[in-house]
């Protein structure tokens, strides 16, 4: 069992704290956080990091793809360039695979899903936001999330959300779309499938840090006035999150990046 | 008595609501906020308010300027310039005034201190900041602050302020700096005064809702997991700013305006 799950928005929103969190690694330690000077003359880099996890007894290869520098300069024009043209490649490599020999052990290092990153602290989407995912939303799922929720009230974070939603549909970005539960689904499995269309983006909160809270030892943040705890449904969407990802949407994820995303990558390849 | 205060950074760091948290006003109720769309096209803005506000009896006419747009394009190549030379003019307008027949009722609108809001989410100072800084250290008294401190815990603040003021020295970054006390005063007063050196950037959160905390009601911002009161010195540095900026520097920042920036500024015009 393989995964691809790419991260992508600007420096300091948390991605590398949220992903070790969420898979409970720390792919990041050696990662080198460049100063100022470094980058103002940055690109955007593509890192690959490939870790094993188990969830549930399922042994899983998963591969995250890190994007620093994207979005950090003083000019970012087309500064998501580089991560189109890292999708591309995967679907070229494929597309060869595919079509070459040996189609036995074709090795999938196709990216099936994209956490974009967007800033709590914007007015909804900035307009690098707008950009980035109209230039990937045909290549690649991308899955919103509100970065460090914890920095918005209860009334913020629904505001925010309602906002992104429109902009999300007055841009005509089509983000990853859940599938439709079927008419014969009992009615909790409805109203949980509901619940996480009306997440999105989901809020969410990392930490690799164990605070004391209510007597016990959890993942959180320890502030003056209280403290937040990664896995408490009423402080953030992580569990909703981690549930998607991991458990009952990743083979969708994967079914629409192979018949939808690739599927359009191979017919254009073919006409042109 | 009159005071002209800039505020910059990009949007949505909670630049009006400090503002308003400052000097108890309303200033930005007509304040539209532009959606992503009309951002893309946007270019930075010099927007003036005058408030009268009252400080210990000494009645004050206070005037904000804000820079709606500033760091929010996708390119930001010198944004900044526009800022800069709304500060050059207002010299110029002093200039000629201060040359010309009536010196008497000179109406002083030069910019007497640039509160400059840092992102807690960097890793530091950005690349923006960074030239934002250098290009107007020479003009203006710049105070730098780090916007909406309650999304960070203690700890994370004090890493971050020294990073920053590493950042400012690297960087060859010439803040406003404090004067010197003198040798003759009690002790009690170079404490405060070396608590005050030791501040900057100054941690700050703003609001401008009431919220019921410890049995009382004060303004703050309420989460699932707590209050911050923006008055409480242990949720972040807002006294200290306000009774820098009100009380006890006020006449500082307006004589370091005059002697070095307005002097430079004067020597530049009569060399050239
Ligand atoms: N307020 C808040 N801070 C966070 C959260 N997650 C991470 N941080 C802090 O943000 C800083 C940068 O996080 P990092 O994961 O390195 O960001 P990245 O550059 O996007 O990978 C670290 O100091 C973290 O402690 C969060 O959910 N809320
Ligand atoms: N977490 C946090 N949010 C704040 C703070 N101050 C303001 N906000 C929120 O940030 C949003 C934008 O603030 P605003 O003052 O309009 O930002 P501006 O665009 O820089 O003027 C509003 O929803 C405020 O409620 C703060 O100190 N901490």
């Amino acid at each position: 069992f393989t995964f691809t799950l790419m991260v992508a928005g600007e420096s300091g929103l948390g991605k590398s704290t949220l992903v070790n969190s969420l898979f409970l690694t720390d792919i990041y330690k050696d990662r080198k956080v460049p100063n100022a000077q470094e980058r103002i003359d940055q690109t955007v880099d593509i890192i690959k990091h490939t870790v094993g996890i188990e969830e549930k007894g399922i042994k899983l290869r998963l591969t995250i793809i890190d994007t620093p520098g994207f979005g950090d300069a003083v000019n970012n024009t087309e500064c998501w360039k580089e991560i189109e043209d890292y999708i591309d490649q995967q679907f070229e490599q494929y597309f060869r695979d595919e079509s070459g020999l040996n189609r036995r052990n074709i090795q999938d290092n196709r990216v099936h899903c994209c956490l974009y990153f967007i800033s709590p602290f914007g007015h909804g989407l900035r307009p690098l936001d707008v950009e980035f995912m109209k230039a990937l939303h045909e290549k690649v799922n991308i899955v919103p999330v509100l970065a460090k929720a914890d920095s918005l009230t209860y009334s913020e974070i629904c505001r925010k959300k309602r906002k992104i939603r429109e902009q999300i549909k007055q841009f005509g970005i089509n983000i990853y779309q859940f599938p439709e539960c079927d008419s014969d689904e009992e009615e909790d499995f409805k109203k949980q499938d509901q619940i996480l269309k009306d997440s999105i983006p989901f809020a969410v909160i990392g930490s690799n840090v164990q605070v004391e809270s209510k007597g016990r030892r959890c993942r959180g943040r320890a502030y003056p006035w209280g403290v937040v705890e990664v896995e408490d449904p009423a402080h953030s969407d992580f569990l909703l999150l981690r549930n998607m990802l991991v458990r009952t949407h990743m083979q969708d994820l994967k079914d629409v990046t192979q018949e939808t995303h690739y599927e359009n990558y191979r017919a254009e390849c073919i006409q042109n």
